[in-house]
């Protein structure tokens, strides 16, 4: 998926 | 990553280690909800579930599995070990959390990013996580006095979601197509939720007093 679209948070 | 949503990972993680120190140094939970943490580490594992299939980094994989550990620990501690559970607070915590789990899918399968199962599950554990400190809240107000580490953890909980606003603004302005809508709603609900506790935290703090919760 697109770098923004992951969900790279906590 | 910035310094908002590491100063916000670093107050998540000194949450756990104070409810962890509570717990071991007093061989108590009195004051804290179990119902908040079973609720909490729903949240963590209905959200990290990608952890073993999307690396992102080793801080975000380490820190998950803190989160998880350190969730299913508590959760065991209160409910299984003899001297912990003696003191938890069972006829106080009687919030119906279920009703939260339900109401939370229900809203995860309305509203997501994406209808896939894991976007539903990650919308699912942003929506828990922002009501999930209710019963604590309520039992702090059911128990009127508050003792130092159980003040100290509930304030640390609710600072977190806080910088984790100002990340997702920092990230707004600076990076092109970011847009984390759900997240961002719901983490203004669940800081609101603190505003009342931050409130008299604050008054504590300015008196120098003990912190007290009208009931």
């Amino acid at each position: 998926a697109e770098e923004s679209e992951r969900h790279d948070e906590l | 990553m910035n310094v908002f949503r590491l100063t916000g990972d670093m107050t998540h993680l000194a949450s756990i280690l104070v409810l962890l120190l509570k717990i071991y140094a007093t061989k108590s939970c009195s004051g804290i909800s179990l119902k908040t943490q079973e609720l909490y580490a729903l949240v963590f594992l209905a959200r990290y579930l990608n952890l073993f299939t999307d690396f992102i980094s080793v801080y975000n994989t380490v820190m998950k599995l803190v989160f998880i550990g350190s969730s299913l620990a508590i959760v065991w501690c209160m409910r299984m070990h003899k001297m912990v559970k003696r003191s938890y607070d069972q006829e106080l915590d009687t919030f119906r959390h279920y009703f939260l789990i339900a109401g939370c899918f229900l809203l995860a399968l309305l509203v997501n990013e994406k209808f896939m199962f894991p976007e539903v599950l990650w919308a699912f554990s942003i929506y828990l996580e922002a009501v999930s400190t209710i019963p604590q809240l309520v039992l702090l107000q059911r128990s009127g006095n508050v003792d130092n580490l159980t003040g100290q953890y509930v304030f640390l909980l609710g600072a977190y979601r806080a910088l984790y606003i100002l990340n997702w603004i920092y990230r707004y302005f600076t990076e092109p197509h970011f847009s984390r809508w759900i997240a961002c709603v719901a983490g203004l609900v669940q800081t609101a939720l603190y505003a009342d506790f931050f409130y008299y935290y604050f008054l504590s703090w300015k008196n120098n007093a003990k912190l007290q919760l009208p009931s």
